[in-house]
């Protein structure tokens, strides 16, 4: 099974709106997906559907072994994607799992007993920082794609970001590496996002990935009908960028 | 001294451009500001042109008890507006001040003991998340201002941060309350935008303040010249929008 977390400590730069929507194409083109939704604001969870009500297993129970990862996944609307969704407890487990052992591999651990064969890839939508829940979620994969708002903000926690991967990977997860970054929230009217774009490109070369995700207001929509774009539009600028980053991501992966 | 804290955990939303740009606002107009950056991503710091090498005492040394506030102090470019800088070592502090006794109270009692009559105010730009770096500046103020994007998800994650302050205010903080609720990145063009504003004024009425900030691309521009929009580009949309906004908010505030 391949292990993607979605990260970035900088805040809404577009995580949930690709992990969501990169998971939906995945599924749309056959592989059997699990999204982990770990940010205690819920988004994931509630842009595929999945209403408070059903979240009695989330990602906190599983986390602090309250539950078996197998009751904590639910079926989405989308066919083939499964998701393990996220209530509020989780942002007092940042504080539960300091006295755990081995508290930065928990997660690592639960999808070490995944059952073999039963999903072919799992994403891990992070929330916006780099304590224990974005940590067990970089200990736990193999890769890390990284959406990239076209500002400067954003680019000034690019290297926070990366000093991060480089320090899990020594006491960690020596696998760890960049899938890739995503550039989102594009507009080619504004030079600051050209200018952001180049100098991403001249830094991380062919890391960054060539299709970019136009600002587009039906990615926006989407969550409030609790559907991905690539469901609710499918035709708009947004969701045909994010079909186009998943065939360029799934040209990255092993084959099925 | 009048404190307040700049709080949401959805990322993204405009917390840094807000406690940046209404923090020179009244330091322009003759109040002694102090602007404490408690984000381990050092926005706020760096959008007041504090320069890396200059951070050598910061929030994070203040928090852990490693240096006294006048020596975490720095004066900014911005005539009556000082800072407290931030450095990314704040993101170890979180599992740090789990075993400090009165791990809540740190920033509470650091600003008890700040000389009198130093500053009028202090505005504290809290991280995108509702650990215990946003529990310290719920803890050490008397109200919050919460800068909120009008898209779905942002509306979504009000409902929990109204929940947190419930939290903090019946354990830790019996006075604290919502100064108020700013509008930020508002597109006139969106109808998403229009709703979500309708939504939020007929849920909270009048907390929400009469001034929106509008999208405006000269406000993400400054902090790349290490300045304040104010100062960048006073005649813009948006920083027209944060004067009057500073005005809205000095009418709420006890006189100087
Ligand atoms: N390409 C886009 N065009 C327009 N709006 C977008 C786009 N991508 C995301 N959005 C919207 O911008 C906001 C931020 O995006 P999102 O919530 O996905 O970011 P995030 O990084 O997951 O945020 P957080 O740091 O809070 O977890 C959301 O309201 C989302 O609907
Ligand atoms: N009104 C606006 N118009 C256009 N861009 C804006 C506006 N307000 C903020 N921005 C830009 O949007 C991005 C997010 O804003 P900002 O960093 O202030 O939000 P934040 O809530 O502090 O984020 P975080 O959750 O990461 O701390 C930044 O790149 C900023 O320059
Ligand atoms: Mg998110
Ligand atoms: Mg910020």
């Amino acid at each position: 099974m391949i292990r993607i977390a979605v990260a970035n400590q900088k805040g809404g730069v577009g995580k949930t709106t690709t992990a969501i929507n990169l998971a939906t194409a995945l599924a749309a083109t056959g592989w059997r997906v699990l999204l982990i939704d770990l940010d205690p604001q819920g988004n994931a969870s509630t842009g595929l559907g999945i209403r408070h009500a059903e979240r009695v297993h989330s990602s906190y129970h599983l986390l602090i072994g309250g539950c078996l990862l197998e009751e904590a996944v639910k079926a989405s609307r989308v066919p083939r994607l499964d998701v393990v969704p996220a209530t509020a407890d989780l942002s007092g487990a940042e504080i539960e799992l300091v006295d755990f052992k081995n508290r930065s591999y928990r997660l690592a651990h639960i999808l070490d007993d995944a059952p073999p064969g039963r999903w072919d890839i799992v994403l891990i939508d992070c929330p916006p920082s780099l304590g224990l829940l974005t940590i067990n979620a970089m200990v736990a994969v193999q890769s890390l794609i990284v959406p990239l708002q076209c500002e400067f903000f954003a680019l000034e926690g690019l290297s926070q970001l990366l000093q991060t991967i480089e320090r899990i990977r020594a006491r960690f997860n020596p696998v760890l590496s960049i899938m890739g970054v995503a550039l989102t929230m594009y507009d080619r009217r504004n030079k600051l996002t050209e200018q952001v774009a180049e100098d991403t490109r001249a830094c991380l070369g062919g890391v960054v990935f060539q299709t970019v995700i136009p600002r587009n207001v039906r990615l926006s929509e989407a969550p409030s009908h609790g559907m991905p774009a690539l469901i609710y539009d499918h035709k708009c600028p947004g969701s045909e960028a994010y079909i186009a980053l998943a065939r360029e991501l799934i040209g990255r992966l092993p084959q099925r």
